[in-house]
């Protein structure tokens, strides 16, 4: 079995689920930040068989799409009166970051 | 070393991590929301030595109880005046859902 | 690749996500709650190369900090107009608990 981790954009969770859920894949979801651009994501978590985990990163690839963002940038220090056109810096976030984690045991308690 | 992910009916939460903390184990939670039903769970997570991995498997079996949840669905279209007796579908949650993953490198900094 | 689950006190998350990413490292943080003293704090996943996991650990050593947690505890029962001075014990709180786990597949969709 695996343990497949996967950081996506909140615009896709549901999709996603849905396409999960539809497959007969069980599946876990939770808020998340990035680190670099301190952003809300969604991680999710799907236990499946090992034959199982080309199936579910196709689903993950047709449901999230990797999106342009604009983050700005202010000078560290900026003179009252001074005027500053924001240098604004494209940064391309991902349709989704994949971990696959192997599980040593899974159990219903 | 292990690390034993579980996902818990909210219900079952704090006598869980009672037990747990009393048995001397550590343990971390966070809240998530399933797939399917769409509601709030909580999953935990606790590192623990191989030899007791069976007695926190233990601890989650006597602490977590299966439900069953009634879910309804509504027909997708429903013509205005037309009346409809809810279908209602009876899901089972079960107590807990574990996965046991392997830790290659345990430490406190 | 190695995924590094850690746990730190919710007071060094800024510094910690700072040094990680001015050192080009991926990073994901979510809030989450200790078993032992309820109290909210912080689990950070990073998935980096093999030969990148002890230069993580020491950016995690460098801006984790030990605290020391007042936690105070009243006797079970108290009979009214008992006075009773509340009892304090001392939990040595770690600068972080971390965790390594392999990565058998990473990718990005
Ligand atoms: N140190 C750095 N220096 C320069 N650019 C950087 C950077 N860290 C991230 N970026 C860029 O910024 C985008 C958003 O990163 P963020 O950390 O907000 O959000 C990230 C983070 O939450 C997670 N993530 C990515 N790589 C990770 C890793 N190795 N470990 C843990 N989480 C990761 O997936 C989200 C999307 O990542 P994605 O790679 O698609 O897109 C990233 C990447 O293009
Ligand atoms: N392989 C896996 N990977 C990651 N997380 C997993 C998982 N299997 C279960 N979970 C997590 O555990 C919760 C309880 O699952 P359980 O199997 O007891 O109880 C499940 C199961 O009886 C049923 N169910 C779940 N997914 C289904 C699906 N695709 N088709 C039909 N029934 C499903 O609905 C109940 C509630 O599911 P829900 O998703 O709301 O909530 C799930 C989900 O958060
Ligand atoms: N093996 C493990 N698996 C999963 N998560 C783990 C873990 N060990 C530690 N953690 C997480 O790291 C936090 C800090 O742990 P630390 O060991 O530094 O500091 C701990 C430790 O000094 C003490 N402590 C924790 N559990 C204890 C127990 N069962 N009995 C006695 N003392 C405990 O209380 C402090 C705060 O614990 P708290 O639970 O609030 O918060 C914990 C918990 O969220």
């Amino acid at each position: 079995m695996k343990f497949i981790v996967s950081v996506v954009n909140k615009d896709d969770v549901l999709p996603l689920v849905e396409a999960l859920v539809t497959n007969g894949y069980g599946v876990t979801t939770f808020k998340t930040a990035g680190g670099f651009l301190r952003k809300e994501n969604v991680t999710l978590f799907t236990g499946v068989e090992d034959e199982q985990v080309e199936d579910v990163i196709r689903l993950i690839r047709d449901n999230c799409h990797t999106r342009i963002q604009r983050v700005g940038s202010l000078p560290p220090v900026m003179e009252s009166g001074e005027s500053y056109v924001l240098a604004t810096e494209e940064v391309e976030v991902g349709g989704a970051v994949i971990f696959v984690l192997d599980v040593v045991q899974f159990l219903k308690a």
